[in-house]
């Protein structure tokens, strides 16, 4: 992109393909040229345009995001869901999660509710380990529903800050396995009104367009309150996030950018934007 | 989907005969929106494009197939082709112990891949030894012990151990000692831009000598297919593809990128969770998938 020096039908391919190979998909290219030829951006160099314009979607969403309740009442501990498709790196996100909020003076607690997948619940239980937390654990095959409630019901009496309450993965195709999530909502919601105080969906920087439809379906079925952004150590480079966001006007509250305990950082997204052509 | 979107432009279409210069460079424009919209990485597109304008330029509009109907058959035999004939079969060594390595990014589905696959051949009621050679992510020796178990295999038992080549060393000398049909090598999810573990995975290759090296990839990979396919081909050249999470609505044009930028067929397909969700790869049913 810095290559460029003015905006004409030749460099308009150049940008197009810039903006493309970064994920950022055809209804946001087309709003992005779209922009530039009614002039906006400020008047510098296309590049700086380009990148005033997109955080400027970001920033300027379609619609506000979902309000996200009240805290829990005083004493209470505040549950925060992980969702999202297969292996975007939701219980890895936990595990770093779990030491940030650490390091905020909080006291964290798991809940393995992924019941499903083979050796998910050991995955979790070396998480809190390396974390020194409290974790809540059936069998594998048991019902998810009775983890978030047991995981609840402990957290209260070991008077936990925060639950950290792990998923399993599933594609927003499978009516059967958000009907699950759904339900799940519920139970933490009978059992402490307000619970999940926290749904974060947790996105892969390397999927593509599909991360729109994975926002739209999470969003709509459960009232996700927040993203996480995982694998942007890599070189993809999330573009898809633009549109997301700006359809969504959801937080992007953390991004992953590695596999360790310490890898998880606050979203910054003029720093994101800068980075999307580099 | 498409034929919609390209009906709208020959329906304002007076002539007759073949198509003209503007109706082709509207059709070619629709055409590669469809395969942005699905992921197709942006240069693979360029060039695609360019390839099929001979056959959409030739297309005759008072043929008995209306235009639209033929200029989306041409861009799916074209899209066929490009991902070539039948999904080649997974290899088989002339004789003793054939090894399969499964390569790729975080989370791609490479350790349910290999239960996948081990099942498979269990059924065809082969041996097959199982190798957890990732020793990077918690509980993932025990995650591939728990789907050897699933599907009937057995695992070596690497539990302990701490280099991944000398894991695969050992593993493929005991599926040679023990006459295995098939050693199946799990690696630890890498980005192809971290230059150690693919250092580590050019050692693993040279300590298994696989037959089959197949890269495992996201059905729902974005643009980066490109560097995914070129990076890991060019480190441990690759036999085939593994697509996974095709149960997804992810229109999959990474299948077209892996293609095009790799050369190998994608042989395989994951369509769901459960070992048993495994399926040949069909070139014509992915053409559809991606036009959309
Ligand atoms: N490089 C890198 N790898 C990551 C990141 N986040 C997660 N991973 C890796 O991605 C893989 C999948 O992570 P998991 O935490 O198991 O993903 P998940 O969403 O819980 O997966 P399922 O529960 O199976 O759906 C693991 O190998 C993680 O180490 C990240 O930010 N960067
Ligand atoms: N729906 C669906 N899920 C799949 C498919 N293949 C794998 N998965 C799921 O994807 C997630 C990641 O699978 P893994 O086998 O752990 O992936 P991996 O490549 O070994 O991950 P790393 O070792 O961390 O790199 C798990 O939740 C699997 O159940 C598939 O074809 N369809
Ligand atoms: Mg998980
Ligand atoms: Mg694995």
């Amino acid at each position: 992109l810095s290559g460029i020096s003015r905006i004409d039908p030749e460099s308009i391919g150049d940008i197009e393909e810039a903006l493309y190979m970064a994920d950022i998909g055809p209804v946001t290219v087309e709003a992005v040229l779209e922009a530039l030829r009614r002039g906006e951006g400020g008047g510098e160099s296309p590049a700086v345009r380009v990148r005033a314009i997109l955080l400027s979607l970001m920033e300027h969403p379609a619609q506000s995001p979902p309000v996200k309740g009240q805290g829990p009442p005083e004493g209470e501990p505040e549950v925060i869901f992980l969702v999202g498709v297969n292996g975007a790196g939701k219980t890895t996100t936990a595990g770093k999660l779990a030491s940030r909020l650490a390091s905020e003076g909080r006291k964290v607690m798991f809940a393995a509710a992924d019941t499903f997948r083979a050796a998910a619940g050991e995955q979790v239980e070396v998480w809190a380990e390396r974390n020194g937390c409290h974790i809540v654990r059936h069998q594998e095959g048991a019902d998810p529903g009775a983890v978030v409630f047991d995981a609840i019901a402990s957290a209260r009496a070991r008077g936990a800050d925060v639950l950290l309450v792990d998923t399993a993965g599933r594609l927003h195709t499978k009516k059967n396995l958000m009907a699950e999530l759904i339900k799940l909502c519920r139970v933490a919601g009978r059992q402490l009104p307000g619970a999940p105080h926290e749904i974060l969906l947790v996105l892969d920087a390397t999927s593509g367009q599909n991360a729109l439809a994975q926002v739209r379906e999470f969003g709509s079925a459960l009232g996700v309150t927040g993203l996480v952004v995982t694998k942007l150590d890599g070189s993809a480079k999330g573009g898809v996030l633009i549109g997301a966001v700006h359809e969504s006007g959801l937080p992007v509250r953390w991004i992953g950018v590695g596999e360790g305990i310490d890898d998880l950082i606050p979203f910054d997204a003029k720093a994101f934007t800068d980075a999307l052509f580099e | 989907g498409l034929r919609d979107r390209l009906t709208g432009i020959f329906r304002d279409i007076r002539s007759r005969g073949v198509l003209g210069e503007r109706e082709v460079d509207a059709a070619l424009r629709e055409i590669r929106l469809a395969l942005l919209e699905a992921d197709v990485n942006f240069k693979v597109a360029k060039d695609f494009i360019a390839r099929i304008r001979g056959d959409i330029i030739g297309i005759d509009q008072a043929a008995h197939l209306d235009p639209s109907q033929q200029v989306v058959k041409a861009v799916q035999a074209a899209l066929v082709e490009l991902m070539g004939g039948r999904g080649a079969e997974l290899e088989k060594a002339s004789s003793g112990v054939t090894t399969v390595m499964l390569v790729g990014l975080q989370g791609s589905g490479k350790t349910t891949s290999a239960g996948k696959l081990a099942l498979r051949l269990r059924k065809r009621g082969l041996r097959v030894l199982l190798a957890p050679a990732d020793v990077a992510r918690p509980a993932a020796i025990l995650q591939l012990k728990r789907l050897a178990e699933l599907a009937g295999a057995d695992a070596f038992d690497s539990e302990g151990m701490k280099d991944p080549v000398a894991i695969v060393r050992s593993a493929v000398e005991r599926a040679k000692r023990e006459h295995y049909d098939y050693c199946i090598v799990d690696t630890a999810g890498r980005m192809q831009v971290d230059e150690a573990l693919m250092d580590e995975l050019r050692l693993m290759k040279e300590a298994a000598l696989p037959h089959e090296v197949l890269l495992v990839a996201d059905a729902m990979t974005g643009q980066e297919a490109v560097n995914l396919g070129e990076a890991f081909g060019e480190a441990v050249g690759l036999t085939g593809v593994m697509l996974t999470k095709m149960d997804g609505d992810a229109r999959g044009g990474a299948a077209v990128s892996l293609r095009a930028v790799t050369g190998v067929p994608i042989k395989l397909v994951g369509v769901g969770e459960k070992l048993d969700a495994l399926e040949e790869f069909h070139p014509e049913r992915m053409a559809s998938r991606i036009l959309g």
